[in-house]
């Protein structure tokens, strides 16, 4: 469902040139679980916003569902990352103004539901992360883990059948991590593609495969034998 | 040095009361090295933002070597602040239009160095934490993890004698990680006081011990036998 080809970003600063993405080439399948991993700086967050449609690359081209990204529409490319893409960001880049309810409805606003019908569902969303007794904080009310989870939340309210979370549990102890990895295994085993970023081994672990990045480039590509 | 005595932090939402901390005593020894453990949203920032003078507790007294810090004047609460002691933030805080070079120095205006002393002693810790190369991008230019690493920078570039780091390796790989936990060993080496808040062992397990909290208590606190 996901065809990268010779992916590259490179960022100008004044006379120099950052090479985020150097030659990135990668097929995710339909209904996989991949886990990204890599030294900071390496180009992590980058992949991922090209997959999410939020960036797009210097050159290469990135096919989803068989079509090429750099050829779609605006109102396409709107929609793909509104329903079929659930983007969790490494820095959650929540509304600060506004609840933790009416972050996670948010989405549901473009999808066309009444108002009555989005609180609920973010209700239900907000409590399958274990925050049912938080949803109207704002977000500087919220503990970082708790912002985290909304984060999360607002990625999954309109199931989206591709998943993209960038150090989803960065901020989470131990058990409330479990409790997030769980809902994502619950998420892959209904049919969902996931692509997790994340430094740590045992998150990773819950993956089918680990895909390594090392300056811009895939280093390796390793089948996780546990699963 | 830190001596806290029954703190309690409250929060009135409406008619409802959050208790992010309801009885905490602890008292923490010159040249000490802490780290502080506990579930998402059990008062780890809470408490954190109280010994870094940032936050005043709705009960309880906090004594800083000696003096009660409800009864200092805002000049030498702002004096401790930026001199006495560094304090890295969960969600970083950096000036958002202002270059990680610029981020790093601005505690040093406060202290009254010139500004070619400045920029020198900012590229430094810029250099020590592995960014010597990225001191003139800005906030939205940096990865998660150098992002975060400015925020350890900036904590560390006045030398104070107390640091508190909350979740300091959060967005980090296990290398960068290892950096910057070895950076914080020769810190409490030179006879500084270090307070970590982590959700990860291994990096709870630098510390001589761990304190615990729970819904706003401290569960318990034990002697780290491996250091
Ligand atoms: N301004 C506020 N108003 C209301 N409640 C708040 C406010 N700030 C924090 N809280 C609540 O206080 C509790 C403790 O928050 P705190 O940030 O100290 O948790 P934490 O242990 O640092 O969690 P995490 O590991 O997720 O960062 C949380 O339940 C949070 O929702
Ligand atoms: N807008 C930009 N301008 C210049 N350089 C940038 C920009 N955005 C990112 N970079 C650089 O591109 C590189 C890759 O960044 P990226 O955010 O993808 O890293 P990452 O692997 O997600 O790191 P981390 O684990 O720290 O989050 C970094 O060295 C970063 O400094
Ligand atoms: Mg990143
Ligand atoms: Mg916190």
């Amino acid at each position: 469902v996901i065809h990268l080809e010779h992916i590259s970003k490179v960022y100008q600063m004044g006379t120099v040139q950052i090479h985020a993405l150097r030659d990135v080439s990668l097929d995710i399948l339909p209904n996989q679980y991949v886990a990204i991993m890599g030294s900071s700086g390496s180009g992590k967050s980058t992949l991922m916003n090209i997959l999410g449609c939020l960036d797009s690359p210097s050159g290469g081209s990135y096919h989803l569902s068989g079509n090429d990204v750099s050829n779609m529409k605006d109102k396409e490319l709107a929609r793909i990352r509104n329903q079929e893409i659930g983007f969790v960001f490494q820095t959650f880049n929540l509304m600060p103004r506004s609840t933790a309810l009416d972050n996670v409805a948010l989405p549901l606003v473009y999808a066309g539901y009444s108002q009555k019908a989005r609180r609920n569902k973010a209700k239900e969303v907000l409590e399958s992360v274990g925050l049912g007794n938080r949803y109207n904080h704002k977000p500087n009310e919220l503990s970082g883990g708790q912002r985290q989870r909304v984060a999360i939340a607002r990625a999954l309210v309109n199931h989206p059948s591709i998943i993209l979370a960038d150090e989803p549990t960065g901020n989470l102890d131990s058990t409330t991590s479990y409790e997030i990895m769980s809902l994502f295994d619950e998420l892959h085993r209904q049919g969902n593609t996931i692509i997790v970023v994340t430094h740590e081994e045992d998150i990773a672990n819950y993956a089918q495969s680990i895909v390594r990045l090392k300056d811009g480039n895939v280093e390796s590509i390793e089948e996780n034998t546990e699963r």
